[in-house]
């Protein structure tokens, strides 16, 4: 499980200051698939990327497995190795590596966690392959289109089978079918692997793979109650 | 008006060869405010920047008021001046510069016509404020949430007050309330300005702005039926 616990997140100072995050309170069990709404401009994306340890709060603790791992901006573990271990990040940008090709940008990936040559390959095309891009395996991020730049980051993201999915509008790029697709690969993911998976979403419509619904407005976290349960 | 006659795409070669349009053939008059859907992939970024005189089409021709700009990829007007004086686009990943203020950004499209100083300012802090994000004018894009940098970009591209804007999925990091109220804006910019408008996007929800709706499919270019009339 994931826990942050009266996380706040204030950028800039003095009359430049921004509260991005107010004390925010929350639990990802692993097999919980769970969506964050919210305005632009509400502290999502900051949420995320403090979960994602990318981002030191500027206060309140992080706990991981029940083991605090931040303390504000103070790291009590490795986070480098924390993050490769255990994260997978989706960016609201797609953020591949620009001169390495599709699948080169998933197999380094697998890398970090040492699966490296041919198992890796084979690994990388399925992923892509899962995603309805494994013929542009080839291709630079720059010879695709925003969706397949997309779904290369999400293979990316899936890589190294997660126990912790952190992803920032993952099907922003994509058309309504492909963008359900995708929210169910991400629920299947959840429950079959027992990974936690944290969406960030505007997309209304395909709320019901989510097992809970987070939502964000101005900084303040609250929980939605889900009409449909389990 | 603009208008493209049988303008086909082919990027790459041999078989490495992705034929992304295939012989598209549509007119857009001002007043238009058109919409183009179609799944990831399906060659929508590619026809917007073909109309967009950004990137020539192999074939065909692009005609504006009548004058053939372009056939296939040999220009025969100068494109640069064209596009300043007639175009607003909004990229489907914001492009805005890094290095410029949320207002500097748009301050720097208005000094392109001419516009600078105390009105220039005026007239960018006026935009800024009709997409909900005047308080951020001083930011640098790295200080602002992806729908704040989407927000900005589409201020930029009617600071001109373009008779031809060319938007690329430009409410995809947008909340659904602000994503409608810019299709509404767009609507009233064609509408009240007279200018040609043509949104690619993914939300099948806000369509009824639209006067009418293209299709994409693998690079084939169609019209669906529009129940409601203007
Ligand atoms: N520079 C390039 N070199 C090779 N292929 C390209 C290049 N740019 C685009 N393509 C390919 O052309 C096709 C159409 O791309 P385009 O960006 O127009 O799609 P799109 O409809 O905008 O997709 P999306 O909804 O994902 O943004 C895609 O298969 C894409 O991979
Ligand atoms: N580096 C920064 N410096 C200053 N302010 C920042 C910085 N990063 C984010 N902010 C501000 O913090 C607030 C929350 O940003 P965040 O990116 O978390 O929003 P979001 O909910 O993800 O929005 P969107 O839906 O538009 O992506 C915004 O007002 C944003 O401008
Ligand atoms: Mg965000
Ligand atoms: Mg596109």
């Amino acid at each position: 499980a994931i826990e942050t616990i009266g996380i706040s997140k204030i950028y800039g100072s003095g009359n430049t200051e921004v509260i991005a995050l107010r004390e925010a309170t929350m639990t990802i069990q692993r097999g919980e698939v769970v969506a964050l709404l919210g305005p632009s401009g509400s502290g999502k994306s900051t949420l995320l990327s403090s979960i994602g340890l990318i981002n030191p709060p500027t206060s309140g603790q992080i706990k991981i497995d029940g083991k605090v791992v931040m303390d504000g901006p103070k790291p009590f573990v490795n986070l480098q190795r924390y993050r490769r271990e255990r994260l997978g990040f989706i960016f609201q940008k797609s953020n591949l590596i620009p001169f390495l090709s599709a699948i080169e940008n998933v197999m380094i990936a697998l890398s970090i966690s040492g699966i490296e040559g041919r198992p890796a390959k084979r690994r990388a095309m399925e992923l892509l392959d899962s995603l309805g891009v494994a013929e542009r395996a080839k291709n630079l991020p720059s010879a695709l289109s925003g969706g397949q730049q997309q779904r290369v980051a999400i293979a990316r993201a899936l890589a190294n089978k997660p126990s912790l999915l952190l992803a920032d509008e993952p099907t922003a790029a994509l058309d309504s079918k492909l963008g359900r697709q995708v929210m169910e690969l991400f629920r299947e993911i959840g429950h079959e692997n027992q990974a936690g998976v944290l969406v960030v979403t505007h997309d209304q419509r395909s709320l019901e793979v989510f097992d809970r619904i987070l939502h964000m407005d101005d900084g303040l976290l609250t929980e939605l109650e889900v009409a449909n349960s389990k």
